[in-house]
């Protein structure tokens, strides 16, 4: 089944 | 100084209620050229991106950028009084620490104020790259609604595939599937039914039916929203405000185990 991805993985912090 | 007054204060109160069970907490940003809001839910899956242009408003006076740390539900209890034809005027000091909300009703004359204390939020701005999505589509707000109401009969999670065929939307669960495929429409002579689809290369990407299902929120906002994918990249869905700003909503897809 499908793992939901975290937005950090792609955004990155200022 | 802050003093911003919106002749059409509906939009705000659209606005709130568009994020407000997405993102409770969060600081509306004012510069001299907007108001916006930049905020990622509790679970980090989601981040909202709003903007509204000074030009929205009929008087803007911004000294001093300024955060104002609200909390949105308590916001959203306060536009519950407002008419729905009535001016909305926000006000703070540079030290802010309240902010006044005012709505004016021409008609009847009356006027309401409300002072909101202001929270410290501690702000974690994200840097969202620039990116030249490979599918961008663009289609009614109410037609993404109903399709991502429909899908959460069938189950949580809804691939989104782009293809030369058209957008395609499946939600497979305990019941079965359910596939609703939209092809490019630019024949309708009304403008807001039409559904434009450019496509570089084929997307297909699985998300959360339970975040699709909070964006739909802003449709009252606008009569189009706007789909933008890459592959293996978080979704973008727009919502522009007339030409006066927008509400964005990124959304991390789900990966296979």
């Amino acid at each position: 089944n499908m793992k939901q991805g975290s937005l950090l993985g792609f955004f990155t912090k200022k | 100084m802050f003093e911003a007054r919106l002749a059409n204060g509906n939009i705000f109160k659209m606005i709130v209620e568009s994020i407000r069970e997405l993102v409770v907490d969060v600081n509306i940003d004012c510069s001299t050229e907007e108001l916006s809001i930049q905020c990622m839910d509790s679970a980090h899956v989601a981040l909202v991106s709003m903007s509204l242009s000074q030009s929205a408003f009929d008087h803007f006076r911004c000294d001093r950028s300024l955060s104002l740390g609200l909390n949105l539900p308590n916001v959203s209890k306060i536009f519950k009084m407002m008419g729905r034809d009535d001016t909305m005027v926000l006000k703070a000091e540079d030290s802010a620490d309240k902010l006044m909300l005012m709505f004016e009703n021409d008609k009847s004359g009356t006027i309401a104020d409300f002072e909101l204390k202001l929270m410290a939020i501690e702000a974690e701005q994200l840097g969202v790259p620039d990116t030249a999505y490979k599918c961008s589509i663009s289609m009614p707000s109410s037609e993404f609604q109903r399709i991502v109401r429909d899908l959460q009969v069938m189950g949580d999670t809804c691939k989104i595939s782009c293809t030369k065929e058209g957008l395609k939307f499946s939600a497979t669960g305990q019941i079965g599937t359910g596939n609703i495929l939209m092809r490019q429409n630019v024949a309708s002579e009304k403008e807001e039914d039409h559904v434009t689809i450019d496509m570089e290369e084929p997307v297909e990407l699985n998300f959360a039916l339970r975040y699709l299902n909070f964006f739909t929120k802003a449709t009252p906002l606008s009569p189009t929203v706007i789909l933008k994918m890459s592959p293996g990249l978080p979704i973008v869905i727009e919502y522009p405000i007339e030409q006066l700003g927008h509400v964005k909503y990124y959304l991390a897809p789900k990966m296979e185990e």
